[in-house]
């Protein structure tokens, strides 16, 4: 499970039997409260009911694998749209795929346009940045602004029955040893690095020093980064810490880290063209996988982070994996479809559906007040391309492809199967 | 692996969390997924909103919320635009 906090929204997104909605209320409580988000809904911020207004609300699940095992309001999605229409006005929901087979599920509600603020003169874009088409009657109000982060997009790869050999990466059993092979090299590698750097003091000193192999005696002790440092309950011991950076120091962290890089997660987006991302990822004990990515935009000082978040469940009777990402698909200088056939060649399931969220350049209002920027060719042929690219990933066959032409967003779904 | 830099993101661990942490039970991966929009950019914040706007929010606060959800923080890692929580139930 992961959350992302941003200034102006919050992603919450959860597995298991996890009560989501239960905490809707709350989430809407704290942004008024703490954050002093405008709300509506009583007189004073003191009292208990109050909740923050949102500008706009998406809930959005794929298919349960055990639905009678979930609680509260997620015991159908009849209950979620319920509890949702009980809270929002105006929300509407889908369901987009096959009913009989793999099938995703959207609410969703429209822009709360009562809370745009005019934009202020500095906060403003400059014109080539985005397309402005300014609107005298409302004042200081542009077209670009309503509901649109630049580059709003969200692309959610979901698979399933995943290739079983391939999913003992996430277990803890072969991680560790992945990581001892691993470790152990660096392990010696740090210990030269250290005995030439400090001149002096000989190799053999080293060795005493940092406990762990000794070298070159009859019965070797291999250097075990997990069982010879860490106390019974799996947690690092100091002497660990000199091997590992400061924040990386639990069991499950440690080996989320070597697994996210030896799975090739970690080249999704590379740190060659991401320097300051960081991927904080998670290896649970049996097994399970979790990571959360944050990608700052490559050399634009405060231009928007994006991020993407990954979990995985090998075992075979529920295996799944999901990833997600608002990485906009012409920054990565990939095609869309090269990220989601790198993210399915790293989990290889046997099905998958893919989620692509597009915020529309040319919004709802600016349609009716007929002030739509003619899209120019090119950019019509280039999402035409882009689209036809996205019908063939490697090894899969694509068996659905269904569009929503939503408020603000273009939607569209796509199911694969293994050929 | 990483150049960091000024603006590069830090990762907090909660120890705690992780202890005993056993996800034997696990059997339904497909996640819930809620995203609430409070306005529709970072630099478009309703007047009178704090600055930062949602990131003004204090973890342990977030942590509240996340107990009615079932879940635990198993580490933050914050960056100048974003806070990405990894979560366990």
């Amino acid at each position: 499970s992961s959350m992302f906090v941003f200034p102006h929204k919050l992603i919450l997104k959860t597995c298991g039997t996890t009560t989501l909605l239960l905490g809707l209320r709350r989430m809407l409580r704290i942004a008024a409260m703490e954050a002093k988000f405008p709300f509506d809904n009583t007189d004073s911020v003191e009292d208990i009911k109050t909740a923050a207004t949102p500008y706009r609300v998406f809930y959005s699940r794929k298919n349960f694998l055990f639905p009678d095992k979930q609680h509260g309001p997620h015991r159908s999605w009849k209950h979620e749209v319920k509890f949702l229409d009980d809270m929002f006005a105006g929300g509407s929901a889908y369901m987009v795929g096959k009913m009989n087979g793999d099938h995703w599920y959207l609410y969703l509600t429209s822009p709360n346009t009562t809370l745009t603020p005019p934009r202020t003169p500095e906060n403003e874009r400059s014109p080539t940045e985005t397309k402005i088409l300014k609107i005298p009657s409302i004042s200081a109000y542009t077209v670009s602004q309503r509901g649109l982060e630049s580059d709003d997009e969200t692309l959610e790869v979901l698979m399933t029955d995943l290739d079983q050999e391939n999913a003992k990466q996430f277990y803890l059993e072969h991680a560790s040893a992945v990581a001892e092979g691993k470790y152990s090299d660096r392990a010696q590698r740090a210990r030269k690095e250290a005995a030439n750097s400090l001149g002096d003091l000989s190799e053999a000193m080293m060795n005493s020093t940092l406990s762990g192999t000794t070298a070159g005696s009859a019965n070797e002790e291999k250097f075990d980064v997990f069982s010879q440092t860490s106390s019974e309950n799996g947690i690092y011991t100091p002497e660990d810490e000199a091997l590992f950076p400061e924040d990386l120091s639990t069991e499950g962290h440690a080996l989320g880290t070597v697994v996210s890089e030896a799975c090739g997660l970690s080249d999704v987006y590379p740190t060659s063209r991401y320097p300051d991302a960081r991927v904080d990822a998670y290896l649970f004990t049996p097994c399970g996988f979790s990571a959360n990515g944050v990608i700052p935009a490559p050399d634009q000082a405060g231009a928007a982070t994006h991020y993407f978040t990954v979990h995985v469940t090998p075992e075979a009777q529920c295996s799944y994996a999901s990833f997600e990402t608002n990485v906009p698909g012409r920054q990565t200088g990939r095609e869309t479809c090269e990220v989601i056939e790198h993210v399915v060649n790293i989990f290889k399931p046997g099905r998958f559906s893919v989620t692509l969220f597009e915020a529309k350049s040319d919004t709802f209002e600016a349609r009716e007040l007929g002030l739509v920027a003619e899209q120019s060719a090119e950019t019509a042929k280039k999402a035409l391309v882009r689209s036809a690219k996205m019908e063939k990933i490697r090894g899969y066959r694509r068996v659905d492809r269904i569009v929503h032409e939503l408020d603000g967003y273009d939607l569209v779904f796509r199911y694969y199967e293994r050929e | 692996t990483f150049s960091p830099s000024e603006g590069t993101p830090h990762l907090t661990i909660n120890r705690e969390a992780t202890i005993d942490l056993d996800s034997s039970n696990a059997f339904e991966g497909p996640e819930k997924l809620l995203e609430v929009w409070f306005a529709p950019a970072a630099d478009a914040l309703p007047p009178g909103t704090k600055k930062n706007g949602l990131k003004a929010v204090a973890a342990e606060t977030w942590k509240e919320m996340l107990d009615l959800v079932n879940c635990k923080v198993l580490s933050v890692v914050e960056s100048e635009h974003i806070d990405a929580y990894l979560l366990s139930e």
